[in-house]
């Protein structure tokens, strides 16, 4: 595993996010759920909870964009770079953008939604990218139907809690 | 005639890769001129570097395995650098 340069990462347990705008692929309650068990992958082995807000600023801010989308990183077209996000802090650190141009979906086909956000949500907690192939912070994309649950590498375990220690309970 | 395993470096591919190792692997557009060139040192360390991080034989080459990884859908978060 590797950690941003700086090892930058929540000086708190308990972070926010939002979820700015949708895709059109899925419907909201689909994103939505996503979205939490992608989250959730992480609150299993840390001490950190995440709460949703509706309006406002969040810590973690999460859309979808195609092309140019005001950072400058623009999006791609479909194919290769499938999303991207931002190491933790303030403004748009910790931020997470899905390249809308991918044919986001929940299963095989297409690129699955929940296994590209619980990789996104790791750089937004601070996790940079591993060499190691079986890591869920490896930066290529591999979706087999076993990964329709996300199995987190002992490699992604102990990255996290290199940053934030194991679960408190 | 190509050797076994290499790809034709045509200039889609050196373009590709060009393109890869500056947004995931910090090479520098001012070694642009490099990469006319590709087995020009930077360069060959720059794709053994890639080929090591994504765990691929580290041939400093453009073979056909590192070209069909650079083809793959991918996060856009770099793998080095800040």
């Amino acid at each position: 595993f590797s950690t941003f340069p700086g090892s930058p990462k929540w000086r708190k347990n308990h972070i926010s996010y939002r979820i700015v705008n949708y895709t059109l692929d899925l419907p909201r309650e689909s994103v939505d759920s996503a979205i939490e068990r992608a989250l959730k992958v992480w609150e299993e082995v840390t001490p950190l909870t995440f709460s949703r807000i509706s309006e406002g600023e969040a810590d973690i801010m999460i859309s979808f964009a195609v092309g140019e989308h005001g950072d400058f990183y623009p999006f791609d077209g479909v194919g290769q770079s499938l999303a991207h996000a931002y190491p933790p802090g303030p403004g748009f650190y910790g931020d997470a953008h899905f390249d809308d141009d991918e044919k986001w979906s929940l299963g095989p086909s297409g690129t699955n939604l929940f296994l590209v956000a619980a990789h996104e949500l790791g750089h937004s907690l601070g996790l940079f990218h591993s060499n190691n192939k079986e890591s869920l912070m490896y930066p290529v994309y591999r979706f087999s139907t076993s990964q329709a649950n996300i199995r987190l590498s002992q490699d992604d375990i102990e990255g996290i809690q290199s940053l934030y220690a194991r679960p408190s309970s | 005639y190509p050797l076994h395993g290499a790809v034709r470096q045509d200039h889609s591919t050196m373009d590709l890769a060009q393109q890869y190792l500056e947004k995931y692997y910090n090479f520098r557009k001012n070694e642009k001129q490099f990469f006319k060139r590709k087995d020009s040192s930077p360069v060959v360390k720059k794709i053994e570097e890639m080929q090591k991080f994504l765990g691929l034989e580290m041939t400093g080459k453009l073979d056909s395995n590192t070209v069909e990884m650079m083809h793959k859908p991918r996060c856009g978060v770099p793998d080095v650098g800040g």
